[in-house]
């Protein structure tokens, strides 16, 4: 089973079409694994990205060295499924 | 759990769970609701639609899918407990009533199995179907790009690593030429509601062309009635429009394919949330974001019944 630790989601908040088009072309560093949860639209609406523990120092050194704000919406991944799971197991076992 | 009545509609449930409560449905409610087998994915797993039905005879009829974004867990939760919903209410509800009296309702509840059972055993954040792609170590197509409305066009990708992935060519997804076909072959929708999460919004055609499609306005303000519905419930707000306009643009979509079909109510919902957590919405949403759906979804269909075409 494909573990998530220490992946972070990242809200970035795009300031201008400069700054769109630079986190657009996020989309095409496959090294970086980008997952975009929601993707690229326009400026006045935020970009969720997941991006795995490998690249996320990366990534932030990207967006920081264009200024772009960002902010974090998931500190750590395989904390949240790992409950999700816990929740669906003891379901389970309850129903059992 | 030894009946519908007992199913826990508050948590995930695996595909088997899924498929076992859909027969005991079909099994409980003999004279309303079976289930058709529109085609098999690519690893196999049935494609299973439940027809809702008082009688008649191929009448008019309105489509609901959910999950065909296997990650999107808190849609086929939801999709689960319309199909409940829909064999309660029938009797007692008046709105529903005059609509099943009337018409159809047909709910592909995993629109996506392959991509749905990864996710419960391998990837929890897989989103395509499971297809390898010839040339590519990368799998997967993403079935919400590889419809025949601007296939390939901007707003998908060509790359098979990509998420939004349109795949080698329309239709190419046994997944969504399933529909494909059983839209053609029954020839009668009058609406066609494709459910998605998460961002809270309520879309219809075009994601592909800027151009307004003809029956944008009547469009616009059932989205606006629908979606003043369900923030009735717990006041989640939704944004809605056409897709290109309020989110992006977006080629090879289930709804602009649909509604280029003639099918004038096409709408792309995105449940809960806004982004708290994303497509890891705590089972404790479930119920309430299936509820406060429910709402948007009765006043589509309601509206669709009282304007048949």
């Amino acid at each position: 089973k494909e573990t998530f630790d220490g992946h972070q989601v990242l809200r970035i908040a795009p300031r201008d079409e400069a700054q769109l088009a630079l986190v657009k072309d996020m989309e095409d560093m496959m090294e970086f694994e980008l997952d975009f949860w929601k993707g690229v639209t326009e400026v006045a609406t935020h970009v969720d990205v997941r991006v795995p523990f490998h690249s996320l120092q990366s990534t932030k050194t990207y967006l920081e060295s264009q200024d772009i704000k960002y902010s974090i919406m998931i500190e750590d991944l395989q904390v949240m499924l790992d409950e999700e799971q816990e929740e669906m197991d003891s379901a389970a076992r309850d129903a059992e | 759990p030894r009946n519908t009545d007992s199913f826990d509609f508050s948590r995930y449930h695996t595909l088997n769970e899924i498929y076992s409560f859909q027969d005991m449905l079909v099994a409980e409610n003999p004279k309303m609701v079976s289930k058709i087998v529109i085609g098999r994915s690519y690893e196999g797993r049935p494609l299973n639609v439940l027809k809702f039905s008082t009688g008649g005879t191929n009448r008019p009829a309105i489509w609901i899918d959910t999950g065909i974004h296997s990650r999107e867990w808190v849609t086929q939760a939801s999709g689960t407990w319309f199909a409940k919903k829909i064999v309660t209410d029938y009797g007692s509800d008046p709105a529903l009533t005059a609509i099943l009296d009337t018409m159809d309702i047909f709910l592909e509840i995993v629109t996506n199995p392959d991509g749905y059972y990864y996710t419960h055993n391998t990837n929890r954040m897989w989103r395509k179907t499971r297809k390898p792609n010839s040339g590519s170590s990368c799998v997967g197509v993403d079935p919400n790009r590889n419809w025949d409305a601007g296939f390939g066009g901007a707003g998908a990708s060509s790359n098979p690593c990509s998420e939004t992935y349109h795949g080698p060519s329309a239709h190419s997804e046994s997944e969504v030429k399933s529909i494909v076909d059983f839209v053609k072959s029954h020839g009668n929708l009058k609406a066609f509601l494709s459910i998605h999460s998460y961002s809270q919004m309520l879309l219809y055609p075009y994601g592909y062309t800027r151009t307004v499609a003809k029956d944008q306005a009547e469009l616009h303000a059932v989205a606006e009635k629908a979606i003043t519905d369900l923030a009735s419930l717990y006041g989640t707000r939704y944004r809605y429009g056409s897709i290109i306009t309020t989110i992006y643009q977006a080629s090879g979509g289930t709804i602009d394919w649909t509604y280029n079909q003639g099918i004038k109510y096409s709408y792309t919902f995105e449940l809960r949330d806004t982004g708290r957590y994303g497509f890891i919405l705590p089972a404790n949403q479930i119920i309430p974001t299936a509820k406060e759906t429910w709402l948007a979804l009765m006043v589509i269909m309601d509206h669709t019944y009282k304007n048949l075409y």
